[in-house]
């Protein structure tokens, strides 16, 4: 019998359709137009084809970033569905990058996707990975500090996924701490 | 309700000829 071609196989929807945003820190322009919106995807055969057609994380150059969010959601503290919420903060020390930063990050997508926060995966916004000299960052971003159950939540099943000890801390931050911070530490709202 | 995936549903995914 003849192949079915592969756009008429059924694929898996996923629950939400995503975006994933590109940042490339270029000084001579505006913050805005170094943030730009790759593609948009919504099953999990299509996440695949992105995710392994694109480059590492850890092989970008410092200052890049990606994010995938919600589709409708954008990237940044300002957006209405970010302003009242916060991070799950996940800091990476360099020599980390080549070990752990790609897992990490791939781990943190699979959660998004495929909704594994339960009745709270509607908190989710999205996530971050920040590539940096000095050292990465992956950041979950939910919508409302003051959903502590889903919070928290969040927070314990992100850490088991990730696969951390449970003497490793991590900390979310609420982003209008991380905004409006003096020092280069926001104060964390929770910790798991 | 919901469609939630497991990573290793997901995995099984990863290499698997697809289009976009």
């Amino acid at each position: 019998r003849d192949v079915m071609p592969t756009d008429q196989m059924d694929k898996h929807p996923l629950q939400n359709r995503w975006a994933l945003w590109f940042f490339k820190n270029d000084k001579s322009k505006i913050w805005q137009a170094n943030l730009r919106l790759v593609t948009k995807f919504d099953t999990v055969e299509d996440f695949w084809a992105l995710h392994n057609h694109i480059q590492l994380a850890s092989k970008l150059t410092s200052g890049c970033d990606y994010s995938i969010f919600k589709d409708g959601i954008e990237p940044m503290w300002e957006d209405n569905k970010n302003k009242r919420g916060g991070r799950w903060l996940i800091t990476l020390p360099k020599q980390q990058r080549r070990t752990d930063l790609d897992h990490f990050w791939l781990e943190t997508l699979m959660c998004l996707i495929g909704e594994a926060f339960d009745e709270y995966s509607d908190d989710v916004c999205g996530a971050v990975i920040n590539i940096r000299a000095k050292g990465d960052k992956i950041a979950l971003w939910t919508k409302e500090t003051e959903n502590k159950e889903a919070v928290i939540h969040i927070g314990r099943v992100y850490k088991e996924r990730l696969g951390l000890s449970s003497k490793v801390v991590i900390g979310y931050q609420a982003h209008a701490d991380t905004a409006t911070k003096s020092s280069s530490i926001a104060k964390n709202k929770f910790v798991v | 309700g919901k469609k939630q995936y497991d990573r290793d549903f997901l995995l099984g995914f990863q290499f698997m000829p697809a289009c976009i």
